[in-house]
């Protein structure tokens, strides 16, 4: 399997809807 | 010059080197259940000062390997499983699982790359710095009076005697059964004490109590009965910290006991090695951003394991050659563990030497481990780099941050920080 990693999340505001089943990508998220 | 501007990062290699102060601009200011999130080996993380041995960069990408070989096993082993079980396999498959090499450890490696977060347990609580990891279960602390080994830590250990809230769990429970899924280990039993033992692929190991205490992760975000797992036994590659906190899918992940109150909704932003202000943030208090672009989970492949579709990459605005059929084929899951992306084999070497035919202006350097692709720029102080973008299913673009394009090891050795699996679908 592919594995997306830490690096290449950082900055990125990563949300996990688990219930709907579905993950966020925003930018900025450390700001 | 717009194609440019459109298609390439231009910064000055100071952004991408480590910073030695931390300096956080923004902390306590974010609203709902929100705790603070550091890199284990950033400015801000005082497990990384005290006179405490930083891991190489070398020693940081070996473990990460372990940490991936791991992951590789585990899902291999659950889909050998089910193959097994449902007698579907093809005689292609059927083929290929006969060489799966099972691995000697279960379990996935902790791996020294990560991010710390700090929760509170106990009655009064104790603040606990623990490992942040979306690739397994079970939350699990050392507790005294460690009665067969506990590894060093910064913070004082758990003392269940000192918190008036806590209590053992049953043998006979049902959370007690439920560790089987969350730990992959059947539990045991003393005293009617329910016990826990988790194992790591790279041989690290906690196992002690299961138990349930109050847990507080805001002031006005507490649990009462939180199930974790109170370590009397712990040996491995954990660092300076607590334990570990598992954000998977699991029903006895943290994300499933706070459900009725967060709706298994999570968010978190991951600082570079250079900045600060990362989060992790329980609950959609605020309301999702409108500019957060959603990609559907694909759920039910008999893992705890967070999967996604990528469809494709491109490359300083070039969309890479890729069949979407090459990625599905292999699957992909995102992990906080997990330092460096990994690409199936064919994908990599696309976007390595798409890569490089961007980067032929700057003089190269040195592998380093699992990274084949570096430059030396000891020379400049402003790099242009190709910007590297995600094509999630959703119809979902994510551009990287350049911090999660090039991996540094001093100016000398600046790496692509991408890898690739030793195969496109086994």
């Amino acid at each position: 399997i592919g594995i997306f990693g830490n690096v290449q999340q950082q900055t990125l505001e990563i949300v996990y809807d688990v219930a709907g089943e579905k993950l966020g990508f925003g930018y900025g998220g450390c700001s | 010059r717009k194609n440019m501007e459109s298609h390439f990062h231009t910064l000055q290699l100071t952004s991408l080197l480590p910073s030695s102060s931390c300096n956080p601009t923004t902390k306590g200011k974010r609203g709902g259940a929100s705790m603070e999130v550091v890199n284990s080996h950033g400015p801000c993380s005082k497990l990384n000062q005290e006179g405490a041995k930083a891991s190489s960069m070398t020693e940081i990408l070996a473990h990460d390997q372990a940490r991936v070989d791991s992951i590789q096993a585990r899902v291999t082993t659950q889909n050998y499983d089910l193959f097994r079980k449902k007698d579907k396999i093809s005689n292609k498959n059927r083929a290929k699982d006969s060489k799966v090499n099972l691995p000697v450890q279960p379990g996935i490696s902790i791996g020294t790359g990560n991010y710390i977060v700090t929760i509170g347990i106990g009655t009064p609580k104790k603040d606990l710095s623990l490992i942040f990891d979306t690739g397994s279960d079970l939350t699990w602390t050392q507790c005294q009076p460690c009665v067969k080994s506990c590894y060093a830590q910064l913070q004082p250990f758990f003392d269940p005697s000192s918190s008036s809230t806590y209590s053992n769990i049953s043998c006979t429970s049902t959370a007690c059964s439920g560790l089987k899924s969350a730990t992959g280990n059947n539990p045991g039993c003393s005293s009617s004490n329910c016990i826990y033992g988790i194992q790591y692929g790279d041989s690290s190991f906690s196992l002690g109590f299961f138990a349930k205490d109050k847990l507080t992760l805001t002031p006005t975000d507490v649990f009462d009965g939180f199930m974790f797992g109170c370590g009397q036994n712990n040996r491995g590659l954990f660092g300076k910290t607590a334990g570990l906190i598992g954000l998977a899918r699991d029903p006895l992940s943290i994300v499933s006991q706070t459900a009725a109150k967060f709706e298994k909704y999570f968010s978190y932003c991951l600082p570079t090695r250079r900045g600060t202000n990362g989060h992790l943030t329980f609950g959609n208090k605020n309301g999702a951003k409108s500019t957060i672009q959603f990609t559907p989970f694909t759920l039910s492949q008999g893992t705890s394991f967070y999967f996604v579709d990528v469809l494709g990459i491109s490359v300083g605005g070039k969309a890479l050659s890729i069949s979407p059929m090459l990625f599905k084929n292999a699957g992909t899951i995102i992990d906080s563990g997990t330092v460096i992306t990994r690409l199936p084999s064919t994908a990599y070497n696309n976007l390595r030497s798409t890569f490089q035919q961007f980067m032929t202006r700057y003089p190269r350097a040195p592998n380093l481990s699992l990274l084949d692709t570096c430059y030396n720029l000891s020379n400049y102080t402003s790099i242009s780099i190709p910007k590297i973008s995600f094509n999630f299913n959703g119809n979902t673009n994510v551009n990287l941050d350049p911090n999660g394009i090039l991996l540094t090891n001093g100016v000398s050795q600046v790496c692509l920080a991408f890898a690739g699996n030793g195969d496109d679908d086994s």
